[in-house]
């Protein structure tokens, strides 16, 4: 994996959707 | 069928299957995504056998309660801009979003959804 590219989604943890 | 009875909604089809060598099959036949709770079920005693206190993680995961940590999908519209013009890295990402870090709701990043591809905690 090199870098995040554009159409790349983030998987994350969270308690509600969060704002990046 | 699920097509045919709801042309307009366009509905989102989740299958399950017993044996999820027929994965391919399915999607063929237009499914979007193919689950297989037997498959869950073997891995998750699988780890907990391996790793002690492992099913609680994932019974943890699988609630959806308010206040309950899950799994989210953050796509490029609900990301800033910046981290795809300065091309960050994997660890890059993950230290701005801790440096952002708030009570009220925080993330952690654990991966990278490329296409159909999930990769958790990618290596550079």
């Amino acid at each position: 994996f090199d870098h995040i590219k554009k159409g790349d989604a983030l998987v994350v943890l969270a308690e509600k959707f969060p704002k990046l | 069928a699920i097509d045919k009875l709801a042309k307009k909604t366009k509905p989102y089809i989740i299958a399950e299957l017993m044996d999820r060598s027929n994965k391919e099959l399915t999607e063929g036949a237009g499914a979007n995504e193919v689950v297989s709770a037997g498959f869950y079920r073997t891995g998750i005693m699988l780890q907990s056998a391996l790793y002690h206190g492992m099913s609680h993680i994932f019974h943890e995961l699988l609630q959806y309660e308010q206040n309950k940590t899950s799994v989210f999908i953050v796509t490029e519209k609900n990301i800033p801009q910046e981290f795809y013009d300065e091309k960050l890295t994997f660890q890059d990402a993950a230290r701005k979003i801790n440096e952002k870090r708030k009570a009220p709701n925080p993330v952690i990043l654990i991966g990278v959804k490329r296409g159909d591809q999930i990769i958790l905690n990618p290596h550079s």
